[in-house]
């Protein structure tokens, strides 16, 4: 039995609309941690990795192991009935064929109830292991949605080459070539727009800019973004949420031939 | 052109 209540549905549509273009059809594991998620989109280029802790929802209750198989593009219709200050509660029995959402309204004593019938998926999961990255940069979510943005105007790949003078994210296409450098910057007043760049050794990685605009849909979830970065493996962006919990996105790197 | 990895080739399922 499954019964986990959030304070506002916000954080759940906000989530479900960051992923809802990677990833189709997922299972929402529930256990007494709390609801994760993990999911590679059809190439198997990018996965997506949530966890939202039992800490986010009062009241959390998960008996057993339950996964609930959802198609996103259903959820995203259910979500949209639920105004965003509305309390969510989500229900399964054990080994359930639906998964059942409430939405009250406090205010005006509205309830809305939905079931969302379940699929059956099987899905692969990777072992990501516990990685010591060689850089990680801390910096405003936003700001990195608009790098993303920008250079991919110009080009499909960016090279992230983070060194002691900063991080620069580079580009070159047919038109041309762009680039941006940052370096660690502090704002006393708005800590929410530093940038912070622990270096261990020097990295050089080059992505696709198209999964990292996709990514970017999540920069309402969290005002700052880590990404982390070593050698040979795939990047994390990574979303930090309240009580510890998060939606993370590892992207392969690119190559050259 | 750079060729695009998969995440197969760096995480094994477990």
């Amino acid at each position: 039995m499954l019964e986990a209540r959030l304070e506002q549905a916000n954080l759940l549509k906000k989530v479900v609309d960051a992923i809802k273009d990677l990833v189709q059809d997922c299972n929402f594991d529930c256990n007494d941690s709390g609801i994760a998620l993990q999911a590679m989109d059809n190439s198997h280029v990018a996965l997506v990795s949530m966890m939202l802790k039992s800490e986010s929802f009062s009241p959390f209750r998960c008996d057993r192991n339950i996964a609930l198989g959802i198609n996103l593009t259903s959820l995203t219709k259910v979500l949209r009935c639920a105004a965003n200050e509305d309390i969510l509660t989500l229900k399964a029995e054990d080994a359930p064929d639906v998964v059942n959402l409430v939405f009250e309204s406090a205010e005006s004593d509205r309830l809305s109830e939905y079931d969302i019938k379940l699929m059956d998926i099987d899905q692969e999961h990777l072992g990501i292991p516990e990685t010591e990255y060689a850089a990680t940069i801390s910096m405003p979510s936003a700001e990195f949605q608009k790098i993303c943005r920008d250079l991919m105007a110009l080009s499909e790949s960016v090279s992230i080459e983070c060194t002691k003078e900063g991080v620069k994210f580079a580009c070159s296409g047919d038109i041309g070539s762009g680039s941006v450098t940052l370096r660690s910057h502090t704002n006393v007043e708005k800590p929410q727009l530093n940038v912070e760049i622990d270096l261990s050794e020097p990295v050089a990685l080059t992505f696709s800019l198209k999964y990292l605009v996709n990514f970017c849909k999540a920069s309402g979830l969290s005002e700052q973004v880590r990404l982390c970065l070593s050698n040979e493996v795939p990047l994390l962006v990574e979303y930090a949420l309240s009580n510890n919990s998060y939606l993370r996105f590892y992207l392969a790197p690119k190559i050259g031939d | 052109p750079t060729r695009q990895d998969m995440l197969d080739e760096f995480y094994k399922d477990p």
